[in-house]
């Protein structure tokens, strides 16, 4: 089990490091275990330096630098284990136009191996989806889906 | 395995039945504000399993039943079914598994596997290991996410042993 | 004392419900003391009805319902007892396209007696200002004011 | 009254010295993620006193001073200046009130009204009864307006007094 655990942290983290790098065209981000010399006991900290930045306590980062780091270590262990399919609700919504291009690049590569429902008010986020449901409420209270749009 | 599609009938402002198909790839959602796409989200986490009401935005789990618009009366019966494409990530002969969950009004509840009726247990144990489950990781919205950067040591563990 | 609060809050509540029938275009909205006959010692209780929607807990209103719920309440403080500058920090970010509008205009009413920094990614709250300040970080980790634009 | 200026000098990341002039109406703060935006929101928290780093994001009030970049060294003082207009709302006879605040890397640290040094309270003092303070209303960001809709009764009780 230790072994396990060991893996995946260290698979996990070689994959944010690499996202983290991307996403934010440079920098450097990475995992440690703390608080105790047993892998099955510690728990994970987590540290992120933007490019040309330095390196400084993850509550500084501001609200945009905040989402694409998880989003960095969310696909990173999804590149490790895909999951069969993943909902995002809005998790783009903090990010300007240039970070949502790079969130949206590394989506489409994702989705080759895993089925992405994104829910968005993004017009660049909803131009990357292969298709489109459109939820309406045309009578108040009550939910209706009214459009499919297939690209292709 | 992939999700196939989400049938609401009477979950939250889903008061008709309404049926997503979902293919490989990006599928986006997309609306005005309080159109019900978080309820879609809602629905899928409620249908694998879901146990608290909060989670759901509620107060009582009897809140995720359509309560009645200007125009409508509430109904008494929410219920959401998940069908799953199957290429034998799940321990069972069938090609395609219809996971199902119903909530009657009066509080009696079921849960289903391919229309039969089953306990949540099963529904669990068929999907241990493929990462499908009501806490997920693969289920996330943007305050979780930023709750992942100032979450505790420990707390963010628990994320990365699920992939383990 | 209790004169004093009692008068804030009636007059507070007038606003919100008139703000969030504004802002929801329709729908209802009120404040109510819970928790103890004396008003100096009541808690403070949030209801608010969308059009068309049936009563329900607050907790069951979308993000972007929230976000305008809060809005009106904010703003119906604002309308009592105006502050002399307001900063709102990304206030629109779960806001769609037609909500930002109805936002905006109400922001422009009260900004003829309150000064408003309004920091935001969105564009429609962007043409709605008197002056646009843009940051920039070209020289990385460096924050340096860039770009002054004046309307008229 | 209204802010007429805001002056920055190594207050995160504003390691050059930045002087924001405001006018009545409506300015907006644009810029792409990180680019300090809400480092100027915070000065303006910090300059009229705020006490929590944590309210600034940061662990120890050391934090807000600017800590270097790939191509600046650290600076040793952090400074922010308010610029206040008075039509008669402070009890004070000039027309034009500055608000300074001062942080040493050593640990010492100012408080200055009109370049005079001063105690936090007579800053406090002044503004009383105008709204104006860290924790007013009227410095809200998205997160804190959410919270405003599920704080529980008596916390919301606290932001109408303010206005009362
Ligand atoms: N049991 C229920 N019966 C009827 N309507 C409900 C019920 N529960 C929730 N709703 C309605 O669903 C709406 C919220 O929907 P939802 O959260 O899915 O919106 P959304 O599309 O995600 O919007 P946003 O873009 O603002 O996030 C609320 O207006 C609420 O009134
Ligand atoms: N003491 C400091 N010295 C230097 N840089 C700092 C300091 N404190 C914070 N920063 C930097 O400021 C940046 C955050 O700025 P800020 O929160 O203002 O961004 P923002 O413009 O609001 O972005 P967003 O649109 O994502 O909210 C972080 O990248 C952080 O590295
Ligand atoms: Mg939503
Ligand atoms: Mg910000």
């Amino acid at each position: 089990a230790q072994e396990r655990f060991v893996q995946a942290f260290e698979a996990i983290n070689a994959n944010f490091q690499a996202l983290f790098a991307r996403l934010f065209e440079g920098g450097r981000a990475g995992l440690c275990l703390v608080e105790s010399e047993d892998p099955l006991e510690a728990g994970i900290e987590l540290q992120a330096q933007p490019r040309g930045k330095r390196l400084q306590a993850v509550s500084l980062l501001s609200g945009g630098e905040k989402a694409l780091t998880g989003l960095a270590l969310l696909f990173a262990i999804f590149y490790f284990r895909p999951s069969p399919f993943c909902l995002l609700d809005e998790v783009d919504a903090p990010l300007d136009d240039a970070n949502i291009d790079r969130f949206v690049r590394v989506l489409r590569e994702l989705s080759a191996q895993t089925q992405f429902i994104v829910i968005t008010h993004n017009r660049k986020t909803m131009e990357a989806a292969d298709v489109l449901y459109g939820i309406t409420m045309d009578e108040p209270g009550l939910s209706r889906l009214v459009s499919v749009t297939l690209k292709d | 395995m992939h999700l196939q599609s989400v049938a609401l009938h009477g979950f939250k402002s889903f008061a008709d039945k309404t049926v997503l198909t979902l293919r490989p790839g990006v599928t986006a959602i997309v609306g005005p504000n309080g159109c019900g796409k978080s309820n879609v989200a809602d629905a899928i986490r409620w249908a694998l399993g879901e146990q608290s009401p909060k989670t759901l935005r509620g107060q009582r789990m009897e809140d995720v039943i359509f309560h009645g618009s200007v125009s409508r009366r509430p109904l008494g019966l929410a219920e959401v079914s998940l069908v799953f494409t199957n290429d034998g990530d799940l321990a069972v002969p069938w090609s395609e598994v219809m996971v199902g969950r119903r909530l009657y009004r009066d509080g009696e509840s079921e849960y289903l596997l391919n229309r039969t009726a089953c306990r949540l247990k099963d529904i669990h144990d068929l999907f241990l290991g493929t990462g499908v489950n009501p806490k997920a990781y693969a289920l996330m919205e943007q305050e979780r996410l930023a709750h992942l950067l100032t979450a505790r040591p420990i707390d963010r563990r628990v994320f990365i042993e699920e992939a383990a």
